[in-house]
């Protein structure tokens, strides 16, 4: 059975989209077919992988509002055995246009369901989420089997953990009972700076197994990548950002099962 | 008369947190009276200056929500001439809760028009945005007199500016005809990456005077003072990123008409 996986942080910054990019680039290099589903306004992911988030019908809010159907928003990208259904800024209009729709939670649950035939050609499909907790990230949470929760090695972002965590909860506890936390994952960690080691200790600590013992180290060639519609580990695989993630990809493959 | 001015990026992570707090800071400590409102459930600025984001009744959703009044929510910082209007995560029900209220964009507006005589003791009222364009930033951008938008010297944030100024189009359009940008400011620039200085050069190309002279480095000690509850400018006065902040505040107070 294929997971879906969502990459989630309310707080804005902290590496989700890098590593929806890098780590599904990675395992589609390792021969996993992959889905990158772009649920950010912003598009971000889109653009790194080379797509546009402007003038395009196949798109995933063009998906939620049933205008098209999944096998018509699903394209190819530049990387083998990596898909994508890309952004459009049409996105953040949905919270308006569905106030009085009581399910729209479900809205990608009960697409996906439909559509398990489509879904099961992949290994994995992972959401790249907008930096907050609203409808759009609650679409994804209800959709989702899994979460991989990037966490900076910042003080700020330490600190909102705890809403991201009692959020996880609620929903799990009212809307998807079998989501997990497949993986923390320790972003833009700098050895220069002591607030990084401080991080990763107090999140070892409260966290335990679930960190992952990659940790992506804070590398100029991640941030250059997007500018070429690549991801880093394509644009420059010889980096230690992108051995970061081939490490990631490797050792996210080595505990299929969530802890 | 005072001007009340939004810190607003939708982009994540760019520094509009660290822009109000030590920007502020800065403008209380050359003798200015300011005010700070933290309107991202996040509450960052809320915890950069040293107050808690929970168990405090007196916060930005109490004013709102007309629980309490605006001399009620009003408290002081460690730091003189400057005040907050602290967050709450009760922030993020705001946007479920006043769904079918058509005027909710200008509950902030009304209440600043109904207090006149509170804040024109301020010189400054600086309201910290989430990374987002939903109804939070939309009910700053209808309060507000100016904007300053953070921008960080990358390429995905380059590329969300477009989305973000027609955003503050519509706005001023339909909502708020006397909201302007008073100016851009580029952040977390670091000389040894290129992409840093083309950000640099492509943002002075297309918005020419409107960017800052001041550009903020890039430079751990900015954020490792909100660990110590302190703004920058307090916590370590002579590193690089507060005398950048000190800088700014006075490029700021030097053109005091939006250009
Ligand atoms: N390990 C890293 N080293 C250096 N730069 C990085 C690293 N990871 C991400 N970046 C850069 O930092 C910025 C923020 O990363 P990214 O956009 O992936 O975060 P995000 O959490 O998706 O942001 P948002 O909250 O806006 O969606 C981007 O410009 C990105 O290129
Ligand atoms: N010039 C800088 N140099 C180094 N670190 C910085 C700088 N400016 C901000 N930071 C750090 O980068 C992170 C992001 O900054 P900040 O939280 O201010 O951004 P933001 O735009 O408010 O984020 P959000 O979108 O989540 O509200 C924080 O951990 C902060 O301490
Ligand atoms: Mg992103
Ligand atoms: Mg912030």
């Amino acid at each position: 059975k294929n997971k879906i996986i969502s990459v989630i942080n309310q707080k804005g910054g902290v590496g989700k989209t890098t590593t929806v990019v890098n780590l599904a680039a990675s395992l589609s290099i390792l021969g996993q077919k992959t889905l990158v589903i772009d649920l950010d306004p912003q598009g971000n992911a889109t653009t790194g992988l080379g797509k546009s988030n402007t003038n395009n019908e196949k798109n995933i809010y063009n998906l939620l509002i049933r205008k098209l159907n999944l096998n018509e928003v699903i394209e190819s990208t530049s990387v083998q055995n990596l898909e994508l259904i890309s952004s459009t800024v049409n996105l953040s209009g949905l919270e308006v246009e569905t106030a009085t729709n009581e399910d729209r939670a479900f809205t990608l649950k009960k697409i996906f369901d439909e559509n398990k035939n489509i879904l099961n050609k992949y290994d994995y499909v992972f959401i790249d989420c907008p930096p907050s907790l609203s409808l759009l990230t609650v679409i994804a949470l209800v959709g989702s089997d899994e979460l991989v929760v990037p966490l900076q090695t910042e003080f700020f972002a330490l600190e909102g953990i705890t809403q991201l965590i009692k959020t996880i909860d609620r929903v799990k506890e009212n809307l998807n009972p079998q989501l997990s936390v497949r993986g923390i994952l320790l972003t833009m960690f700098d050895k220069r700076n002591k607030l990084s080691g401080e991080v990763d200790t107090e999140a070892r600590n409260h966290f335990k197994s679930k960190v992952y013992n990659t940790v992506i180290p804070r590398n100029v060639r991640l941030s250059e990548a997007p500018s070429h519609g690549l991801p880093c580990v394509i644009y420059d695989k010889t980096c230690v950002g992108s051995k970061a993630y081939f490490d990631l990809a490797n050792e996210f493959l080595s505990n299929k099962e969530s802890v």
